[in-house]
């Protein structure tokens, strides 16, 4: 999810 | 959240207690890497650096493990260095750290998804995460021996990214989700351990020590 941008993982 | 990220960041979780456990009660850091060790703590803090750059409400697990992960290495660190520093061995941690601080720094500001600082930290970040073992790994080889309580951490350790490779293919096939960069570092990261994890699985698991050929 979010932008490609985020990283969303730890 | 897959089944796979959540054992693998469990898996980091154990590593990191195991760890300070081992260093705790044994009050040494016999054939534990502290260059290892603060290179992780860089790897945590380059990575999260969003958690201090705006105020971070603990109302979400993710933020508390960032934290987590940052006060524990930080805490590892200072157990090596500072309180039980007598028993650190320097002699045979004796791998450049530089070797692999500058590389990685370098190919982050070649290669990353946007040239800009945040981004540019967390894929430095990612990049020495995948080496950051080898000082570890190396100190093992010259003293040619590893506690088995360091083996279960090095275990523990190298399954976290096996197991990330794992929810990346998840990810990548229910989410059509892809970080290039995360999977390829990750991958190098897990292919260092296979010697390690070829060792633990036939020795330490039959409650053997592994004794490198010195």
């Amino acid at each position: 999810g979010g932008s490609l941008l985020h990283h969303d993982e730890l | 959240m897959n089944i796979f990220r959540l054992f693998g960041d469990l898996s980091h979780l154990a590593a990191i207690a195991i760890l300070l456990l081992k260093i705790w009660k044994t009050r040494s850091c016999a054939g534990v890497s502290g260059k290892t060790q603060l290179l992780f703590a860089v790897c945590f803090i380059t990575r999260y650096i969003d958690l201090f750059l705006h105020f971070v409400s603990l109302y979400n697990t993710e933020k508390v493990m960032k934290l987590i992960y940052i006060s524990a290495s930080v805490f590892t660190c200072y157990l090596i260095f500072f309180k039980f520093k007598a028993t650190y061995d320097g002699n045979h941690d004796s791998m450049r750290a530089e070797f692999l601080i500058v590389p990685a720094a370098g190919l982050a500001c070649l290669i990353n998804t946007k040239f800009d600082a945040i981004e540019i930290l967390w894929t430095f970040s990612i990049y020495l995460e995948a080496v950051a073992i080898l000082p570890q790994l190396f100190l093992i080889s010259k003293t040619g021996e590893a506690e088995t309580i360091t083996s279960h951490y090095l275990f523990a350790q190298g399954s976290y990214r096996a197991l990330y490779i794992l929810n990346w293919i998840y990810r990548y096939h229910y989410e059509s989700h892809v970080d290039t960069i995360a999977i390829v570092a990750g991958v190098v990261q897990t292919i260092l351990y296979c010697d390690f994890f070829y060792l633990y699985i036939t020795k330490v698991v039959k409650g053997q020590k592994i004794v490198l050929p010195a």
